[in-house]
Formats: C-alpha cells, sequence, structure tokens
C-alpha cells in the first residue's frame, strides 16, 4: 500500500474514460478498461459504474509529454503510465502515455496489462517486488493473457484493503471504515467440513469450497489452499459441481444454470454456457455433483435423488435417464454434494461424510470424513 | 566497439542517475559515480533497485540491472514517499 495505506471508503466507485487513444478503436478501450476493473472486482466488494460526464472517483485518460500533473511522460518506451492513490481530484486517476502503442494483443503495448496495474494503484496498491505479481513495476512483455491471473500477492494486498468479495450478489458487503473481514476462510480440520465441489486435474485433486480451493497433489503430503480468483478470476465462488474430461485435458465448472470450460488455467473462450445445452430438461436449475468415469467415458450428474448420464464420445445425454441415485448406487445418501472418481473407485460427498464406491461389486467399501483427504 | 564508447557509457550514467531518482528516490543533487571503496548512496540506491526487482544484488551495473531499467515500466516510484 501507498504511505497513509490510502484506500476509498465506500465500495462503489465510478470512472470516466476522458479520452480516446488513437492505436486503437473505441470500443477496445472500453472493454480493456472494464475488464481491467474487473480483475479487482472480482476479488474485492468494489464494484464500478461508468460515467460520461462531471467528476468520477477514477478519471482515465490518454496523454503525451507534459500533461499537467509536474509527472510529464517521456516519449515512447520507459514509462508506461502512472496512477495516483484514492483521494479526492487527481487522486485515484490513471493516466497512460499515449506515446506508446496501445494493442488488445500483446503485439505493441496490451492496455488491458497496463490499466489493470495503474487501476491497481487507483485502488490503493503500491508496487510489488513480487515478480509474478501484476503489482510488478516491470511490464512483462511474456503475460500469456489467456492465462492471465491475479498473483495471491495481488489478492493479499488488494484484500488487505477491501476484503474479500460477498460470498453472493443477494448479500452484498455493507460498507464500512474498518477492513471487512469476508467470509470467513475455510478449515481443512474442521469436523464438519463440506465441499462444494470436486474435481481431478492433471493427476491432481481440487476440493472447492465458496471462494477458496485445496489443490491435492500425490507429490506433496500438505494440499495448496489458494482463492479460486487468482487461478481462474473470472470464475465465481460458491461452485455447485465440477468435473475433469481427462481425454480433452478440460475441467467443467458449473454454477447454477451455467457450466465454463478451463483448460489449466486458461478459461475456454464461448464459455459460460447454458446447462440445457447438455440435454437437461428445463426443470433442472442446477447441478449439485458431477463425476467423470475415464474407463467408461461417461459423467454422471447428481441433480437431488436423480442422476443422468452423459456420453462423452456421442456428446449426448444417454436415454433413460434419469434415474434414482439410490437404485444404482446402493448405500450412497440421495443428496450428493460432491463427486470424483480415482483409482477406479467412486467417491460420494454428503456434509462432512464421505462415501468410497466400489462400481464393480456395486456396493460402498469404507465410509470416511470429507477432509479425509486434506491430511488433517 | 561501440563507434563513441564514452558518450555510450554517459547515457548510461544518465539513465541509472534518472532511474534511480524517478523510482528509488535518490537526492537529485547526488554525484552519480564519485568512486568509494564502500560505496556510496548511489551504490545503495543501486542495491536497493536490485532488491526490489528481484534481481542478484551487486551494487554494480552488470547486464541484468541495465536491462531491467530498460524495460517499459510503471512511472509510479518503487520506493520512497509518493507525492
Amino acid at each position: 500500500t501507498f504511505p497513509g495505506i490510502p484506500k476509498w471508503r465506500k465500495t462503489h466507485l465510478t470512472y470516466r474514460i476522458m479520452n480516446y487513444t488513437l492505436d486503437l478503436p473505441r470500443e477496445a478501450v472500453d472493454s480493456a478498461i472494464e475488464k481491467a476493473l474487473n480483475v479487482w472486482k472480482e476479488v474485492t466488494p468494489l464494484t464500478f459504474s461508468r460515467t460520461d460526464e462531471g467528476e468520477a472517483d477514477i478519471k482515465i485518460s490518454f496523454a503525451v509529454r507534459d500533461h499537467g500533473d509536474f509527472s510529464p511522460f517521456d516519449g515512447p518506451g520507459n514509462v508506461l503510465g502512472h496512477a495516483y492513490p484514492p483521494g479526492p481530484g487527481i487522486y485515484g486517476d490513471a493516466h497512460f502515455d499515449d506515446d506508446e502503442l496501445w494493442t488488445s494483443d500483446t503485439s505493441g503495448t496490451n492496455l488491458f496489462l497496463v490499466a489493470a496495474h495503474e487501476l491497481g494503484h487507483s485502488l490503493g496498491l503500491f508496487h510489488s517486488a513480487d515478480p509474478r505479481a501484476l503489482m510488478y513495476p516491470v511490464y512483462n512483455t511474456l503475460t500469456d493473457l489467456a492465462r492471465f491471473r491475479l498473483s495471491q500477492d495481488d489478492v493479499d494486498g488488494i484484500q488487505s484493503l477491501y476484503g474479500a468479495p460477498p460470498v453472493s450478489p443477494d448479500e452484498p458487503m455493507a460498507p464500512t471504515e474498518s477492513v471487512p473481514s469476508g467470509p470467513e476462510t475455510p478449515d481443512a480440520c474442521d469436523p464438519a467440513l463440506s465441499f462444494d465441489a470436486i474435481s481431478t486435474l492433471r493427476g491432481e485433486i481440487l476440493f472447492f469450497k465458496d471462494r477458496h480451493f485445496w489443490r491435492k497433489s500425490f507429490r506433496t503430503l500438505e494440499p495448496g489452499f489458494f482463492l479460486i480468483s487468482s487461478f481462474w478470476p473470472s470464475l465465481p465462488s460458491g461452485l455447485d459441481a465440477a468435473y475433469e474430461e481427462t481425454s480433452k485435458d478440460i475441467v467443467f465448472i458449473f454454477k447454477g444454470d451455467q457450466f465454463w470450460a478451463i483448460r489449466g488455467t486458461e478459461v475456454q473462450a464461448g464459455y459460460p454456457k447454458g446447462i440445457h445445452t447438455l440435454g437437461f430438461p428445463e426443470t433442472v436449475g442446477k447441478i449439485d455433483a458431477a463425476m467423470f468415469d475415464k474407463e467408461k467415458k461417461k459423467t454422471f450428474f447428481f441433480v437431488g435423488d436423480k442422476y443422468w448420464r452423459f456420453d462423452e464420445k456421442r456428446q449426448s445425454m444417454e436415454p433413460g435417464f434419469p434415474k434414482q441415485i439410490a437404485e444404482d448406487f446402493p448405500g450412497v445418501d440421495p443428496k450428493v454434494d460432491a463427486a470424483f472418481e480415482a483409482f477406479g473407485f467412486y467417491y460420494f460427498f454428503s456434509g462432512s461424510s464421505q462415501l468410497e464406491f466400489d462400481p464393480n461389486a456395486r456396493q460402498v467399501t469404507h465410509a470416511l470424513k470429507s477432509r479425509s483427504w486434506l491430511n488433517c | 566497439y561501440p563507434a563513441d564508447r564514452a558518450a555510450e557509457d554517459e547515457d548510461i550514467m544518465e539513465l541509472v542517475q534518472q532511474y534511480l531518482e524517478n523510482y528509488y528516490n535518490l537526492a537529485k543533487d547526488t554525484k552519480p559515480f564519485v568512486r568509494r571503496r564502500e560505496g556510496g548512496p548511489v551504490v545503495e540506491k543501486i542495491r536497493e533497485m536490485q532488491k526490489f526487482l528481484g534481481l542478484a544484488v551487486t551494487g554494480k551495473l552488470d547486464s541484468d540491472t541495465l536491462e531491467m531499467m530498460r524495460k517499459p515500466r510503471c512511472g509510479v516510484p518503487d520506493v520512497g514517499e509518493f507525492t
């Protein structure tokens, strides 16, 4: 943070784009700025609205050389932009050197990347000494835009000022003078621990809970614990279901009536899509759990006390479904929170309980606590 | 060999002086390269810069340090009072 820790004392901020560079179409500038603000919005309670006239908290402008703030730009290269910490007047504003060639890709200077950095200053973040951080002062020409994400250092920094985002849009966090505490951080050792969703990913297992996930690798004893947004800034928190289609190297993430596809840290273009495109009837509003059987190449979707089976080869829902969970998975609770397949077994999670199910013997082989994978 | 080595050295000194003034709060009247056995404010600032930017902390203008200083960057200072 800046000396004196300046920050906005409100969570809704206005921004105004004062002028435009000629390097890009106006829509591209608008989009880059909106996307840059969204990077910070995803991990805080902050919201932004655009105004096209009058005063705004964050005024964004393109300028060359002397531009009236005693910090002249320096022509092409070197300084790309600068921004002021939160406050009235010029404070909070972001200026971009229009002697740079601004681009939407990385052929020139990428406006989104620089804007996300400068707007970090506008929100109160100082430079980071972590080279992986967006707030590192040197522009990284090698940044893969498709894989862009905030570092944990960026997230920790901004959340030290504003706290974490509210759990759902229905429960906005009230503006407060003190740092909001945000939703409680889940504890791996909580005996009542339950999961929102579980998926494998390239040989690891991801356990999703609220806005965090544990990453269990069999190469290390201790699971890692991360913010979902630090890997996938555009994904929502509080997921419903997830599964990995291993032959495609894709993890599908479900929340409400939408689903996303991710490959590694890259959210695939064209998503989110509606779950009804998979063949669910309109009466299904959300998925409770999903599990991919890599031997059968089939995905099981659990909704209430029923399940559907999706043929990944044919890309269609199999006929004869839904069926009762209790009928084909004897001993498994009718309400499944999360599920995944590993070592030839199916693992079903319901609240703080977990059942290991042998699909060949069609019977439950172990009853465990949900947290058993987290080495607690 | 460069056509004019002396001019190139002068450019580097100018670059270093300005970089340290702009981003590392080096006092503007600091004589840049008066050689001292224990280093001086410039060497200390170079060390500070190298540490902040994650470079090897040598206090010397090695090629990695110069390369980093020539990269495009944000104009907000890395350390010191923000004004």
